[in-house]
């Protein structure tokens, strides 16, 4: 799994 | 979103929350290490700079201005308006042995060298010891009053529920972040010390003191 683009967690 | 991670939002939101009050009601920040709140604001800054790129959710937003609003107001209510009951003596904590190395770990380990992502890594790996300087001053000061237990407990509680989420999420979304894990396990861990006395004293009524 790839990290994310943007992080959507606080 | 799953549960784990909303009520993690809502334990986190929960603990600013009854930290700003007590410090607000009882007009005094005795036994409230001023160096971690400083960490925290710095966490919330270097964290939520993308306030300013990219919009999530009006939830996302607004969970952002809130954990920032409060944790500024709450250096400003220990620093300048309660200075006369901020225990210095007990604050003792060296943070500068907790910035520097956070700081060099985020340049080298990270998911993209980028001004934006170092900080958000950086911020990352500061939550984890941020919390380091209170567990400290009451080490050093051998109690802690009890709605300041409260506050840790649910301050500790928030990430281990992120643990949670993030095996939630690898199972059903496959998505994980190994620097947000390793970090929130790392945090978690210390708080296990003072989760043990909470729920073996504090949820008994008595009071949280630790053997000086």
């Amino acid at each position: 799994a790839d990290e994310p683009a943007a992080h959507d967690e606080l | 979103m799953n549960i784990f991670r909303l009520f993690g939002d809502l334990s986190h939101l929960a603990a600013i929350i009854i930290l700003l009050l007590k410090i607000w009601k009882s007009r005094s920040c005795a036994g409230i290490s001023g160096k971690s709140q400083i960490l925290f604001a710095i966490v919330f800054t270097t964290r939520y700079l993308d306030l300013l790129t990219s919009f999530i959710s009006l939830y996302n937003t607004s969970m952002k201005m809130i954990y920032i609003g409060c944790s500024y107001a709450t250096v400003y209510l220990i620093y300048a308006k309660f200075r006369a009951t901020y225990d210095g003596n007990h604050d003792s904590f060296r943070v500068e042995f907790l910035i520097v190395p956070v700081g060099g770990l985020a340049v080298l380990i990270n998911h993209d060298f980028s001004l934006l992502e170092i900080l958000w890594t950086f911020s990352i790996y500061l939550e984890s010891v941020a919390i380091l300087p209170q567990l400290f001053m009451i080490s050093k000061t051998g109690e802690a009053e009890t709605i300041t237990t409260h506050y840790l407990f649910c301050q500790g509680l928030y990430r281990a529920l992120y643990l949670i989420n993030w095996i939630w999420r690898f199972y059903f979304e496959g998505f994980f972040d190994m620097i947000a894990i390793v970090a929130g396990v790392v945090q978690t861990i210390l708080y296990c010390d003072f989760f043990y006395l909470y729920v073996t004293k504090v949820l008994k009524g008595k009071k949280l003191s630790l053997p000086a």
